[in-house]
């Protein structure tokens, strides 16, 4: 199985997407073969790879609604950034998918479509919305790795326990493959003695080890390259910090 | 009834709870009796107010699930900031209230728990979690004004649709006293010209008239403020842009 990483947090805006596209821009400057599921129902991550979201092709929601195994396999395509990133694309009813709670199989269902398709890729990442519900149950039943981006703010490090409570859940009942990644420290801004604060409050509270070095520093061409829809390692020199911080993972 | 207005976004991080905040803080500098619904899982409202999140006490997930007019009566409870604000608790139970979508009622539980309650109060802050499923329905089913947070960046534009649509619906189908009562820009950077660019898009998307002058500019204190779980009129003079901001609401 491919290495399968869910990027997740239930605190809003930390830098999932921006998260998930930066590991996908690294795989495509070193040209592995590369499936992004977009798990999130505003569709950031489908946009920026250059698709438009829509109600009208296949995505991840009808991967899940399928319940087959293999599914995803004829939904996935093409993303604007070459073939060696692929995509299963997000669109608006995944807010509906959130409440399938009752359906048979309702936590695995994005593990069966993927079965045996994550197998044609070298690295899958996961772009979790900002909730703890079902669907990103689905995400963490699926992935071998459970990645936690987290911004050093007091409202972001009041977030973790409740996710790696998740990501505990889901290892008990649905997916013993699952483990912590990592968690990421990203909007790192520059200069600020609060942040410097919440990172050592962070290593206290899950340990040095758990966390990735280097952290993702605030720049504002992320959100350039976003708007652009195109890899930040596509910017060469100008990014070479964000490219590089990216690359170490 | 008194004003109630819930504060919405599908995307996260964008300022929803800071904006919550800010308002009962110049609600509270000026000693109007001002209640605060936290509707969001994460409950980032209920901590800065002064409260303790937690599951053993009533808040708004118990509130929604009583589907009793006025239930909410015995459950509001006084924040940290002074007998003028009062604060129904969110807690981690209301990513579940997400998938009552059969249940009776399932849309207008939060405005029937409201019922007699909002007349004591002469304002009323809904902060929604970042999501347009059944809660944030429920929070614009119970206001009468619809604040929309927006970021200026190419995620925070795009999200703007969808929720402008999940207005114009719950308007339709179960509360016909529901206006949008603005769009406030948040996060504004000191100089950007992508936020600059971003902010004359929404104006040409929604109308200038809609977006509210002055828009909230990024700053540190604001931080710091949550952290110490404090209104931000408290900090006198050095505040005082960012006051003065949520004052001319
Ligand atoms: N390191 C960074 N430097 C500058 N801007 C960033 C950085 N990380 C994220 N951003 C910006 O912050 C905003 C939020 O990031 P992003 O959308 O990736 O977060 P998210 O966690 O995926 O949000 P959501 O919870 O809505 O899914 C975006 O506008 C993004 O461009
Ligand atoms: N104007 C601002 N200046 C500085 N920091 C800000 C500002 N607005 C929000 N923040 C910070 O940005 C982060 C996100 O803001 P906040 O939590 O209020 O957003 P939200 O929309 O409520 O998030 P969620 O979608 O998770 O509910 C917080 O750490 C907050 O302190
Ligand atoms: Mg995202
Ligand atoms: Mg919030």
């Amino acid at each position: 199985m491919a290495s399968t990483i869910a990027v997740l947090n239930q605190k809003g805006g930390v830098g999932k997407t921006t998260v998930t596209l930066g590991l996908a821009s690294a795989a495509w400057a070193r040209g592995l073969r590369t499936l992004v599921v977009d798990l999130d129902a505003q569709a950031n991550a489908t946009w920026s790879l250059g698709v438009s979201p829509s109600l009208d092709t296949w995505g991840t929601s009808d991967a899940m609604l399928a319940n087959k195994a293999g599914a995803a396999g004829s939904m996935i395509a093409p993303s604007g950034w070459g073939e060696s990133i692929w995509l299963l694309p997000g669109s608006s009813d995944l807010t509906i998918r959130e409440t399938d709670v009752k359906r048979a199989d309702a936590q695995i269902r994005l593990a069966k479509a993927l079965t045996g398709v994550t197998d044609q890729f070298d690295l899958v990442l996961i772009d979790c919305g900002p909730s703890l519900g079902l669907n990103t149950t689905n995400g963490l039943a699926a992935a071998n790795g459970a990645l936690l981006v987290v911004e050093p703010t007091v409202f972001g490090l009041r977030g973790i326990d409740p996710v790696l409570d998740l990501v505990e859940n889901v290892w008990e009942q649905h997916n013993r493959g699952l483990e912590l990644a990592g968690i990421v420290l990203n909007r790192v801004p520059g200069v600020s003695s609060d942040a410097e604060k919440r990172a050592a409050q962070l290593a206290k509270m899950v340990g040095a080890k758990a966390i990735w070095k280097p952290s993702i520093p605030l720049r504002v061409l992320i959100n350039e390259a976003h708007a652009e829809r195109s890899p930040i390692h596509s910017y060469g020199q100008r990014a070479s910090e964000i490219s590089n911080a990216f690359d170490r993972h």
